[in-house]
């Protein structure tokens, strides 16, 4: 038997918006630890990364380990039928093809459910290896959604550089070229709001605006987003969920043959 | 000018 309920519903229906446009499919593997997702998108350029660990949840219980392909546009679909102050739970039998999504509302008053098909991927799982990066960059996700929607107008790529001065998004094409940059926040108030930076060694590379614009889906899970990046490998764009786990995207980027 | 590298050439296949 598995079964995960959250009382902060809203979180899963964001978790599918955050995955739903890069994905289509992709497997939920439920062990006592919690819940993990791996998948990378059609074009094998990028990766996600979901973990919801188990004590985020409020009852989680899951006695055998399973994994479950689910059609993700069918779960989104499911999702958009719960309330934003609903709970959530999602439960399975042990070896069932179906899994089953349970809406509460507040007060009890309105209780859903959704039967779902699960379907056997046979998708290929990477490994991603402990990685020291040279520059992390924390900073308001809102504000790195904003830059990622104005600069994909310039053109296909950006640029990002990051020194210990700050960190520079660029973009050229037909019109002309953008810059924006941001300074590391000189005295932190309001952690949320601040740009951190910190380096080790100054690194610029060049991403595809299409993949972080879908990366940017997820703002809403989290106030902060943290890029971490060193030479010639992909870059990680990290939400972190408040008390539950992560979100994580890894963009492979433009280099030179 | 750059050229869009595969996610697969950075992590192993499992």
């Amino acid at each position: 038997m598995f079964e995960a309920r959250l009382l902060r519903g809203s979180i899963l229906k964001k978790v599918l918006e955050a995955i739903k446009d890069l994905l289509t499919q992709a497997t939920f593997d439920c062990d006592d630890s919690g819940i993990q997702l791996q998948a990378m998108d059609n074009s094998h350029v990028s990766l996600v990364s979901l973990q919801l660990r188990a004590d985020g949840f409020d009852k989680y219980r899951c006695d055998r380990n399973i994994s479950m392909g689910m059609n993700l546009n069918s779960v989104a679909k499911i999702l958009k039928c719960a309330g934003d102050k609903d709970t959530v739970t999602m439960k399975a039998q042990d070896n069932a093809d179906t899994v089953t999504f349970v809406f509460e509302s507040p007060n009890q008053e309105k209780v859903s459910d959704y039967e779902m098909k699960l379907m056997n991927l046979d998708l290929e799982h990477l490994g991603i290896p402990e990685t020291e990066y040279s520059c992390t960059i924390r900073m308001p996700s809102a504000e790195f959604a904003r830059i990622c929607r104005d600069l994909s107008q310039f053109g296909d790529s950006m640029v990002i550089a990051c020194t210990k001065e700050g960190v520079k998004f660029s973009a050229t094409g037909e019109i002309g070229s953008a810059n924006i940059k941001l300074a590391q926040t000189a005295s932190v108030d309001k952690e949320e709001e601040a740009v951190i930076i910190e380096m080790d060694e100054p690194v610029t590379l060049t991403f595809a605006c299409q993949y972080l614009n879908y990366f940017t889906k997820a703002t809403s899970l989290s106030p902060q987003v943290q890029l971490s990046m060193s030479a010639d490998v992909p870059l990680v764009v990290e939400y972190r969920i408040q008390d539950i786990g992560h979100i994580r995207y890894y963009l492979a980027p433009k280099i030179e043959d | 000018s750059k050229n869009q590298k595969g996610i697969v050439g950075f992590f192993n296949k499992q």
